[in-house]
């Protein structure tokens, strides 16, 4: 049952990562991301909550879960 | 608000788009007035104007397609990224993809077309992304009301910003929500667009739309959209007259010939072509015809028609021959009598325009089928 949980954890990290990519420029540097607090990811999961006038956590949360779903433009948010 | 880096922005007021190819999911006639409804509700806040292309390039050149595309932004399958488009500029500048995978519609289902393209039209016009959740060039699609105006005040300040607020009262949907002084106004008084006695001073086909000339203005009406858009003739084109006699277009060679006088004038687009005005005399009249009343072009004859007072001359392309002597209008077309003010074609049909009176003619029957009245086109 924890290996499903996982799995999903997994899933959405990947949305939001391949989000991050395609609308606000983030790098992929090869190392593991996500629990560095100030790594590039968090930085540019700030940007998008920035944006996005969320709370500001660098973590990922509900709201940007629930933002990465959704259709919208294709072009990206920050200039690249 | 914000726009592109350095703010590239459409020197010119008059830009040209072209729908490249058209989805399955709507019959094309719906993409058609989409996409012309979606340019309108910029249009009418600025002084910009759109004209619609059938072939070659254009300014705005919109497309539908799926997954990679030749360009460096792949569409990724349904949901997800459903549209995008590019900053003014040559080439890709100012074009807009839109994703096949999305299933595109004119409703609350699916995806809006309307709405989807009219958020990428800002990005053909200027502007970037906006982070006001109400405003359209927020990134996130959301459902709307398809027959709501879609633009935030946030998004007028930014295209208002790049491009000026409109020059023209009857484009600025948002203006004319203003009571104003009509004591105030310059000009003579518009004309009344459903008024019984409305006249025509010239009608012709134009790309697919159709032009209906009243002294200084024109509207504009697209066969499939219910609107109507309102112009100024010389922001069209600033070198033509007002209060235009005659108009055709001969669409194979996507030329328009407008008269007054005993000149006329042929334009491409918004382009008056060099050359121009010439003399009536060169096209075959003999000199003492100084001002023909209308004129259209049978496209299914390829033969021009020239209307004066009760007769008419006509030229056949295809022996490239205008008649020696005029015959009698009521000869060649039973049913319409006198002098005729405008008359165009409508697939077989010929809308003659007489006085207060429209009749519709059948070319095949040939017989007046309908009498209609002269507003019959515009939306009253």
């Amino acid at each position: 049952y924890p290996v499903e949980t996982r799995q999903k954890k997994v899933g959405s990290m990947q949305l939001i990562q391949r989000y991050l990519e395609n609308y606000y420029g983030f790098k992929k540097d090869g190392e593991s991301l996500i629990w560095k607090s100030n790594g590039p990811m968090t930085q540019k999961t700030k940007e998008m909550q920035e944006f996005f006038g969320l709370e500001v956590t660098g973590k990922v949360d509900s709201g940007i879960l629930d933002l990465v779903q959704k259709r919208r433009c294709g072009f990206p948010d920050i200039a690249g | 608000f914000s726009t592109f880096a350095r703010e590239p922005k459409w020197t010119k007021q008059v830009l040209t788009y072209r729908i490249v190819n058209y989805t399955p999911d709507l019959p094309p006639a719906d993409v058609n007035a989409a996409i012309k409804k979606a340019l309108t509700v910029w249009s009418s806040v600025t002084p910009l104007k759109f004209i619609k292309k059938d072939r070659g390039d254009a300014d705005i050149m919109i497309s539908f397609a799926a997954g990679g595309h030749n360009d460096f932004i792949p569409f990724d399958g349904p949901g997800g990224s459903v549209a995008h488009a590019y900053a003014p500029g040559k080439d890709f500048g100012g074009d807009a993809h839109f994703d096949e995978d999305e299933a595109w519609t004119k409703s609350t289902e699916g995806t809006n077309l309307f709405y989807v393209a009219a958020h990428e039209f800002g990005h053909s016009l200027g502007l970037f992304h906006s982070r006001n959740p109400n405003a359209l060039m927020y990134p996130v699609y959301r459902k709307v009301d398809p027959s709501a105006f879609p633009l935030h005040q946030d998004d007028i300040n930014g295209i208002q910003y790049l491009y000026g607020p409109s020059s023209n009262i009857h484009n600025d949907q948002r203006e004319s929500t203003e009571i104003k002084d009509p004591t105030e106004s310059k000009d003579p008084a518009l004309p009344n667009t459903c008024g019984p006695n409305l006249t025509f001073d010239a009608v012709t086909t134009f790309r697919g739309e159709i032009m209906f000339f009243k002294d200084k203005h024109f509207w504009r009406k697209h066969p499939a959209v219910r609107n109507a858009d309102f112009n100024l003739i010389s922001s069209f084109w600033p070198r033509l007259p007002s209060g235009v006699d005659a108009a055709y277009e001969i669409p194979e060679k996507d030329e328009t010939v407008i008269f007054k006088g005993n000149e006329f004038w042929v334009v491409r687009g918004d382009a008056v072509l060099p050359g121009y005005p010439q003399k009536l005399y060169t096209l075959g009249f003999s000199k003492d015809v100084t001002k023909i009343d209308a004129a259209f072009y049978n496209v299914n004859e390829g033969k021009t028609y020239y209307f004066i007072a009760d007769k008419f001359w006509s030229y056949d392309k295809r022996s490239q021959t205008m008649d020696r002597k005029p015959m009698l209008i009521r000869d060649a077309f039973p049913g319409i009598n006198g002098k005729i003010d405008a008359v165009f074609q409508h697939e077989n049909f010929f809308y003659f325009f007489c006085g207060g009176k429209l009749f519709e003619f059948d070319s095949d029957k040939k017989r007046v089928t309908r009498l209609l009245k002269t507003n019959f086109w515009l939306p009253c």
